[in-house]
């Protein structure tokens, strides 16, 4: 069985708000390394994965491999009703037909149980191979989500370009063209606030905004976004978490 | 035109 006990409801509820609008269905698979999921969009040209790891939980207990079929558009539903701070427990038999959701305020002695249906999904996993990236980029979430948001005003597409002085953004629309560059900065006070670049290599790539966009829903998981680039492959967009990661990717438009 | 690649043609099932 198990049962994964969350100190704060929040960490479910972001990665489901990270996720619900790329993925509608998808399993939830728990095994002794905690809780992962891995699902492509349905035109399959983004792919999420994320990792919950047993320290996200304490306690952690999953006796044998259990993929939980959710719907998280329901899932979502059944997290508005716990708040960002309670505990947040999740249950499940060896082969079960619900997911057992129990959240808890310390505050005020307060226990709300529900369970969710799951549902058979036959879902197949994809090998991701260790890239080694042309280009590696950190930089504040919110500004990524910025960027993405402002040049989806003006069009479909935006290229970046990573290069040992900054990391560029651009793109052209039917109204005009915008770009956006940030240059590499270290900022030893507000780390967060830096924009790291680690290059190999020069490179540029074009993507779909509507992705990075959504993908941008994520910023709440974690103050920074990394970006790893390199020809010809997907773009790698990491946001950690405390104990665990949600990663998406995206695949690259062809050139002219 | 740009045409849009698919995540299945750069990684595989396992």
């Amino acid at each position: 069985m198990l049962e994964a006990r969350l100190e704060q409801a929040a960490v479910l509820k972001k990665v489901v708000d990270a996720i619900k609008d790329l993925v509608q269905d998808c399993n939830f698979d728990c095994n002794d390394s905690g809780i992962q999921l891995q699902a492509m969009d349905n035109s399959h040209v983004a792919l999420v994965a994320m990792h919950l790891k047993t320290d996200a939980f304490s306690p952690y207990r999953c006796d044998r491999n259990i993929a939980l079929g959710i719907n998280l558009a329901s899932l979502q539903k059944v997290l508005r009703a716990a708040q960002n701070d309670d505990l947040l427990t999740l249950k499940a038999e060896d082969a079960p037909d619900v997911l057992n959701l129990v959240f808890e305020s310390a505050e005020n002695d307060r226990i709300a149980e529900y369970d969710i249906k799951l549902m058979d999904i036959d879902q197949e996993h994809l090998g991701i191979p260790d890239t080694e990236y042309a280009a590696t980029v950190t930089m504040p979430s919110s500004e990524f989500q910025r960027i993405c948001r402002d040049l989806n005003a003006l069009s479909e597409s935006v290229s970046i370009e990573a290069a040992k002085e900054g990391i560029k953004f651009s793109c052209q629309g039917d109204i005009g063209s915008g770009a956006v560059t940030l240059r590499q900065n270290n900022n030893v006070e507000k780390p967060d606030l830096s924009t790291i670049i680690e290059l190999n290599e020069p490179v540029g790539l074009t993507f779909s905004l509507k992705y990075l966009v959504n993908f941008c829903k994520a910023s709440s998981l974690s103050n920074t976004v990394k970006l790893s680039l390199s020809a010809e492959v997907p773009l790698l967009i990491e946001y950690k978490m405390e104990s665990g990661y949600v990663r998406f990717y995206l695949a690259p438009k062809i050139g002219d | 035109a740009k045409g849009q690649r698919t995540i299945s043609s750069f990684f595989a099932p396992k």
